[in-house]
């Protein structure tokens, strides 16, 4: 398995919609 | 400092901007008026926790992202059986085994108790029972903070061996008084072990989790570091995620600074910025704490590159807020390796830093220019990375391509 890890996640808005089965990334979520 | 001059398919950077300010920024604002958590790098100026002159090495941290990596492919593949030599509390059946821990872990402070007393525990979306150390300790680590203490409460109250907590958690049987225990031994062999309890949760000054089930750490050793426990946000009941979600709805969201200087934040609920991009979100039930998405390609300087579809299409890709490098198939990460480089021959190369293969050297550049990276994901959403998710400093003249190989790709 691949692993997505903190280091490309930085500055993004990542959604974990659990709700709808479903994952999120928004840029420019943070500096 | 990061100018957008050669068009979304390039990161220009000023040199000068590349490294951390050794002073904490300003903290982001709300986005929200519920939920909201500020997250900061465990070993940076932000950090609560006041072990900086402690903090690894970037090589250390990258060696030990390793252990966490091994962790999740040990559980993926279902081979963490029990070994009794790996129990370091002499325990022959751990109820529960996790990740390690690795040293890229981010920080909140939560409230628990009443009154609240705040903690600052790590964040972990790789784990699901949240935990701090309590009185009375029969056998704790130096923390940050005075130990909770339930006998200062209002609203504590032990967990009961009949509970369904108590039993969904597996746990390590029940005590003298039938107050549920519990153990999560970590992959790293980090440990705590301790009662199954209840109190409120402040998450922010008026908002609070009444009847928060977490751990209540008595026996704890590993590599916590100083922080006071850490809080689960995995996919199981038990997790934050879990039981926050009949009052702020099901699901979570996080942003990660860019450097261990700034803030960012933690939020439940599941509210998304209008310009997020969605892909599927999955799960298997032999690792049901994991969150999965299918990763499907990658671009380059805004040019896909040729990566056979037969190279992601095994397991899936876990999202991981604990791991710190990405880590790719083997035929996907010499791919990226190869097409990235080819853009970067301008630049000196630098030695490797630990699992990081391509590295450079930019010394005596004002500015340098690197080409962006995507990563595409099943459904169609393409996620350009922030410079930092590009490349990973350790200093000026050592930088280097922020992913690394899973090994080999047809095993």
């Amino acid at each position: 398995i691949g692993i997505l890890g903190n280091t490309q996640q930085k500055t993004f808005a990542v959604v974990y919609d659990v709700g709808n089965q479903k994952v999120g990334f928004g840029a420019k979520g943070c500096s | 400092a990061v100018e957008n001059g050669g068009g979304a398919n390039w990161h220009v950077v000023s040199v000068s901007s590349l490294l951390p300010s050794a002073a904490c920024g300003t903290a982001e604002k709300a986005a929200s008026n519920s939920s909201f958590l500020s997250v900061v790098h465990r070993h940076g100026p932000c950090s609560p926790l006041l072990s900086r002159g402690s903090a690894p090495t970037h090589a250390e941290i990258l060696d030990r992202d390793q252990e966490r990596v091994k962790s999740i492919h040990r559980k993926h593949h279902g081979s963490s059986k029990t070994n009794p030599a790996d129990a370091s509390k002499g325990v022959s059946l751990p109820a529960y085994r996790g990740l390690s821990l690795g040293t890229g872990n981010y920080i909140v402070s939560v409230g628990l108790g009443t009154p609240a007393r705040s903690f600052s525990v790590v964040f972990d979306t790789g784990s699901d029972l949240s935990w701090v150390q309590c009185k009375p300790c029969n056998n704790c680590y130096e923390q940050q903070d005075p130990l909770f203490d339930p006998a200062q409460s209002s609203t504590y109250s032990a967990v009961p061996c009949g509970a369904r907590e108590c039993q969904e958690l597996g746990t390590q049987g029940c005590s003298e008084d039938n107050k549920c225990r519990y153990e999560v031994v970590y992959g790293d062999q980090s440990q705590t072990d301790g009662n199954l309890a209840r109190d409120t949760l402040t998450l922010a000054p008026s908002e609070a989790l009444t009847g928060f089930v977490f751990g209540c750490g008595d026996d704890d050793s590993g590599l916590f570091g100083k922080a006071d426990g850490l809080v689960g946000l995995g996919r199981a009941k038990v997790s934050l995620a879990s039981q926050a979600a009949a009052k702020y709805g099901a699901g979570f969201s996080y942003c990660l600074p860019s450097s261990s200087s700034a803030t960012g934040y933690l939020s439940l609920g599941a509210a998304a910025p209008a310009n997020a991009q969605f892909t599927s979100l999955l799960a298997r039930r032999d690792t049901p704490s994991f969150y999965y998405v299918n990763l499907v390609g990658i671009k380059v300087a805004g040019r896909a590159i040729k990566i056979p579809s037969t190279v992601f299409n095994t397991a899936g890709t876990v999202i991981d807020s604990g791991t710190v490098i990405t880590r790719l198939p083997d035929r996907a990460y010499a791919a990226l390796r190869s097409a990235f480089a080819g853009y970067m021959g301008k630049y000196k190369k630098a030695p490797a830093l630990s699992i990081l293969d391509t590295c450079y050297d930019f010394t005596g550049y004002k500015t340098v220019q690197i080409p962006s990276v995507a990563l595409v994901f099943q459904g169609g959403a393409t996620v350009s990375l922030d410079f930092g998710g590009v490349l990973y400093l350790s200093r000026v003249s050592q930088a280097c391509l922020a992913f690394a190989s899973n090994g080999d790709d047809t095993s």
